[in-house]
């Protein structure tokens, strides 16, 4: 069956355990909330089946003060893609697509699409991530899924271009085929690399000025 | 990046602004 995708949100703050959480669902359902485990409170997506959890991911950049206050931070190791049956989802929740580390992680670990969930309901926050999002898919070459509460749902193409967008305040539900890919873009593929390559290139770069400064100096001594 | 298949999703936004 097809995947049913909410926000991350308010509406859902499961304070309990994720035993109780699967009775809420008997379909294939993905949302947010923050979701109790054992004694401590994550902000999780957690994918329900047929009643049972099936997958989940703790959000691992908490908002500072308003999240992280209050709540566990999810392990930076843990994966943040989830498993739909043969297909491999990205996620990642609210303001975590900042964060290129995010969809960098998933597409290596075989995402073949990227999912943020949202609860942001100001129109500047959500536009902002919206474009965040759009990042995300351009450099990881993926369809990426940006799902509000309040406005901008919206599908993205491959190369990060927004598909279509839903209206602000507006109450839908819709049916989409969302194109999985495979394979990783020079982005990806070098974005890890590249900060050591520029931080070897400048020290070089350091080393080599000084090495010509001295070099200068000494012949001026000689000279003079 | 190969195009390798399509996931049929419903999307959902509730429309609330709080």
């Amino acid at each position: 069956g097809a995947l049913n995708v909410l926000p991350e949100s308010s509406l859902f703050n499961y304070d309990f355990d994720t035993d109780h959480l699967g009775l809420l669902a008997h379909d294939n359902l993905l949302i947010g909330g923050t979701i109790r485990s054992q004694s401590l409170v994550y902000n999780s997506v957690v994918l329900l089946q047929k009643g049972r959890v099936t997958a989940r991911y703790n959000k691992i950049f908490l908002v500072p003060i308003e999240e992280d206050a209050r709540l566990q931070a999810g392990n930076e190791r843990q994966t943040n893609t989830l498993r739909f049956g043969d297909v491999i989802l990205g996620v990642g929740i609210c303001y975590e697509s900042s964060f290129e580390r995010i969809s960098l992680k998933a597409v290596h670990n075989g995402a073949q699409a990227l999912l943020f969930l949202s609860n942001t309901q100001s129109p500047p926050a959500t536009a902002l991530q919206l474009r965040s999002v759009q990042v995300r898919s351009a450099e990881t070459g993926r369809v990426a899924l940006f799902v509000g509460m309040a406005g901008n749902t919206s599908m993205t193409d491959a190369k990060g271009k927004v598909v279509w967008r839903m209206p602000w305040a507006s109450s839908e539900r819709r049916a989409i085929s969302v194109p999985l890919y495979s394979g990783l873009t020079n982005a990806v593929h070098f974005s890890a690399q590249l900060s050591y390559i520029l931080v070897a290139v400048t020290c070089a770069t350091l080393v080599s000025l000084l090495w010509k400064g001295l070099h200068r100096k000494a012949e001026r001594d000689h000279q003079g | 990046p190969r195009l390798e298949g399509y996931l049929e999703v419903n999307l959902v936004q509730p429309g609330i602004v709080g």
